[in-house]
């Protein structure tokens, strides 16, 4: 359906976004 | 990684985007990421309507983390 949206992220998308949210800092320097 | 991660986390993704404190974020809402994350704002769509199980275009603490820790673990918390 080319009317579609954004389809679903693939597995490596959805691993590089989970990754990079672990990896980030977090409160105080 | 642990349930507590996840909890933390989740919190954490929802303060950097739901900064209205609403309780779900947007699509809009999420494009506030690209600026912290190295995804582009298409990736990032992409990430929200994977994570917005219902597909009613918000996403609440409970679709996000239970979507976590699916990523993490291959499950779902109940």
């Amino acid at each position: 359906d080319p009317n579609m949206k954004a389809g679903a992220a693939n597995e490596g998308v959805l691993a590089n976004f989970f990754n990079s949210l672990l990896s980030k800092k977090t409160g105080a320097p | 990684v642990g349930q507590n991660t996840i909890v933390e986390k989740t919190h954490e993704f929802f303060q950097m985007c739901d900064i209205e404190s609403k309780g779900f974020i947007t699509q809009r809402d999420m494009q506030r990421l690209t600026a912290e994350l190295p995804l582009s704002a298409e990736e990032l769509e992409n990430v929200f309507n994977t994570l917005d199980s219902d597909g009613n275009g918000y996403l609440t603490l409970d679709e996000f983390s239970s979507g976590f820790s699916e990523f993490l673990f291959g499950r779902k918390i109940s």
